[in-house]
């Protein structure tokens, strides 16, 4: 299984529709303090599922949705698609690709959809929950993250290691 | 299950020691039980001894020695469970130069089995990049994305045109 | 006494907000106290707004947005309360090639009064310095120092050094 | 009042005699990772007579000493002296230069000297108490604590105004 695209509108500092195209290796994204990187991180953590908000650095799910600026207008909503490849059946669904849709509203209200089906967030907690990807595996690691494998105690490790066996 | 969690460790151990030799260009680490009877309510142990130093607790380890041994653990687990792909949010920032060119190494390597998105300043790590993407922030404060090409990124470049009149 | 401490919480908020208009070319911080009756009970909140941008809490702040607030607060109280001397270890470390030739310049103008003995990676910071120390490792472990001139130093140069073969 | 010089012998990775001559302004310290950097600022708190082993990397007092290494014998002591211009009578006492030295041997024993007369730990940390180095003060930020500034809680942004006040 492997990233195919990432679709952003109107998430945190993303108020425009961006795509993101990912091939196999490695894509890097690169750019000055403040301009929106993290927020990418911010997003792929989210889209799959992510429900504390603390850690994509919010207090409230409506948090992320653009806040507007001084040129620009809060907007109502918050969207992120991400697309993946699953011909190698890695996620348990018939499909050989996969879209995964999350959105909020500032009401706090929310929607989910897989491959444009609505569905629940549980359903897309589930659904990645034996992927190797998202809570407990390494794959997400945040800015200033990379030492907490060390610092964290030696039980933790050993969590870390179940998660890969 | 104890046994697979044994196994795991066996070959998450055998991973880190040399990962850590390839990023350290020598000395040793070992992954050690604190209670080698019963796994699954014991803890991991790291020993680290960089080349020509004596083992060591990771606390006396220097910032970039601490950062490269955590990246060490983390390829060794991805090289035990590799993860469909892996979001990296400036994991290479407390390297120096040097370090950070190893590092680009172990990755690029990496990258032919697994994805990485990664976020990063550092050059080398920029230079290990399939697919390049900018992200700036416009005047309204909204983040773009540009799809780049590596000719057009040397740091040099890029520092002195930030460089202050 | 409460007095004294309204004093220099105004001085140290002016010297805040001046410093980081100058770091983020433009834009607002404040000191705020969470009571404004009892201040020897009360805490200081920061409230603070990039150019561009809204008024946002500090932790939607990027990493490198949240350093350069960081070194405007500390810029802040050494103006109002000079310290004899500061010793300031790798404080440059998340910002990019811009924001560390701005830090680079305050630190210069600073040091007209106060002494200053940083510990750094960065090239800009390296080219404000008086005084250079270079430190290293040799074969048995021994930590070795050597009084260094800027012209020896440049980043290439050391960068083209440590890249491996 | 202003650092002039600072000594170290056996402490940490300094196993031979070495020496910084600092001037006044900005005296800055490059290297790779691990070759001993921030093991400097740690003489310096450790001279002042920081108490916490921890905020230096160790668990015993005597972890200052050098250890050994591969190719080098552990030493039986580690000693720092700090000497400062006095002038300006910013320290309470007579002398236009004040020397402060502290040693520490193997058996946990540890000897304190201002200007070559022995006194106490306590002497060393009441001299520097009003000075506006050390404890409280901002002016030692160590590697990864310039984010302390930030997210320590409000009161304890006060209680820094406080020290300044
Ligand atoms: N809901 C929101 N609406 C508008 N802007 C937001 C929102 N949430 C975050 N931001 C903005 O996004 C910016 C942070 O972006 P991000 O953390 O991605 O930066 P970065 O590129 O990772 O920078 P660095 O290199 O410093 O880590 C902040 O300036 C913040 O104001
Ligand atoms: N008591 C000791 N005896 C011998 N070596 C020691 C002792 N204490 C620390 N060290 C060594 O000092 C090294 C760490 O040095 P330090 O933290 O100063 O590095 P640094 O130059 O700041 O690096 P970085 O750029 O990564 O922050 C470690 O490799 C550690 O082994
Ligand atoms: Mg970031
Ligand atoms: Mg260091």
């Amino acid at each position: 299984m492997y990233l195919k695209s990432l679709v952003m509108q109107g998430f945190k500092s993303f108020t425009n529709r961006v795509e993101l195209t990912f091939m196999p290796g490695v894509t890097a994204v690169v750019g000055p303090n403040g301009s929106g990187k993290s927020n990418i991180a911010d997003a792929i953590r989210w889209v799959l599922g992510e429900q504390s908000i603390r850690s994509i650095r919010g207090t409230r799910m409506q948090d992320v949705i653009f806040a507007g600026s001084a040129a620009r207008r809060p907007l109502g909503m918050a969207e992120v698609s991400i697309t993946l490849d699953n011909s190698a059946g890695r996620l348990p669904l018939e499909f050989s690709e996969v879209t995964v849709t999350r959105r909020v509203f500032r009401s706090g209200e929310s929607q989910f959809y897989i491959n444009k089906t609505p569905c629940r967030l549980r359903d897309i907690q589930e659904l990645f929950l034996d992927s190797g990807i998202g809570k407990g595996s390494l794959s997400l690691i945040g800015q200033g993250e990379v030492d907490a494998v060390l610092s964290a105690g030696p039980e933790e490790r050993r969590l870390l290691l179940e998660d890969a066996a | 299950s104890s046994k697979r969690l044994r196994e795991t460790y066996e070959k998450v151990s055998t991973a880190f020691s040399n990962i850590f030799a390839r990023l350290f260009g020598g000395g040793q680490a070992h992954l050690t039980w604190t209670d080698t009877e019963h796994l699954l309510d014991a803890g991991l142990e790291l020993m680290v001894q960089p080349p020509g130093k004596k083992m060591q607790s990771l606390m006396a380890l220097s910032g970039g020695e601490r950062a490269l041994t955590a990246i060490a653990l983390l390829f060794a687990i991805i090289e035990v469970r590799p993860s469909p792909f892996c979001v990296l949010d400036e994991i290479d920032a407390a390297l120096d130069e040097r370090n950070v060119a190893l590092f680009a190494g172990i990755l690029s390597d990496f990258a032919k089995q697994s994805q990485f998105i990664i976020i990063t300043h550092r050059q080398f790590t920029m230079e290990a990049a399939d697919v390049l993407y900018g992200v700036t922030m416009d005047r309204t404060a909204a983040s773009e994305l540009m799809s780049l090409h590596l000719a057009a990124i040397p740091e040099a470049a890029a520092a002195a045109e930030h460089a202050p009149a």
